[in-house]
């Protein structure tokens, strides 16, 4: 465990509260993508089976039952609990088109043939994309609350965080993933122009509007 | 070393 990886980890958990106690006291969903959700659900859900069959250590075990309890508490309240404030007109993403690929590549390319270790590889690959569905609402709606925007950044920080902590890891215990490190690559990317903007605006007190 | 199994990140 690094500095990077620890913040990292912090500001992953600090996007899932924020995103949970914005619907929870808002009580709305409104602007929240239900299938960037439901993919990170099938993410946390995949990567995470390895609870029952290997322990790490006693903060891995209970970060990784906080993300999954939080992440199906997201789903429950948007699509059971708030499902009257959920936005699906707007959210019309093709989830397969994420899916069906990351099945694929998982099944293409992966450290070992074997059913955990694939699944492992799904998520991995899963996760990298999962965010676009609620990219792509943001840009059909042109705008985003600021608290949407502070879910999105802290989000955005944690797998760039995750990536000094790869160099960290690659210079000081010769250990490096490419699969983690590739797809991790490009999760960062893709929210980099949201980070503009982020930084453009949202910090300036002004609210996230895409140009129309 | 290439430690590719031990997936001990979250």
């Amino acid at each position: 465990m690094n500095i990077f990886r620890l913040l990292g980890d912090i500001s992953h958990l600090l996007a899932i509260i924020i995103l949970l106690r914005k619907i929870w006291m808002s009580r709305s969903c409104a602007g929240i993508s239900g299938k960037s959700q439901l993919l990170f659900g099938l993410v946390y859900t995949t990567r995470y089976l390895d609870l029952i069959t290997s322990y790490i250590s006693l903060y891995n075990s209970v970060m990784k039952v906080v993300f999954l309890a939080a992440s199906y508490a997201t789903i429950y309240l948007m699509y059971v609990k708030f499902k009257a404030t959920y936005d699906h007109n707007h959210d019309t993403f093709r989830i397969e088109f994420l899916v069906v690929p990351a099945v694929a590549l998982a099944l293409l390319i992966n450290h070992d043939f074997q059913v955990v270790e694939i699944l492992w590889t799904f998520s991995i690959y899963l996760e990298s994309v999962a965010i676009l569905p609620q990219l792509f609402m943001v840009s059909k709606t042109g705008e985003a609350e600021s608290i949407t925007s502070h879910y999105l950044f802290a989000l955005g920080v944690y797998r760039g965080l995750y990536l000094l902590n790869w160099i960290y890891r690659f210079w000081a215990e010769d250990h490096y993933d490419l699969i983690a490190i590739v797809a991790g690559v490009v999760q960062t990317v893709l929210y980099c122009d949201f980070f503009y903007l982020y930084i453009t605006k949202v910090l300036r007190g002004k609210k996230l509007q895409l140009p129309a | 070393a290439v430690v590719a199994f031990a997936h001990d990140e979250l």
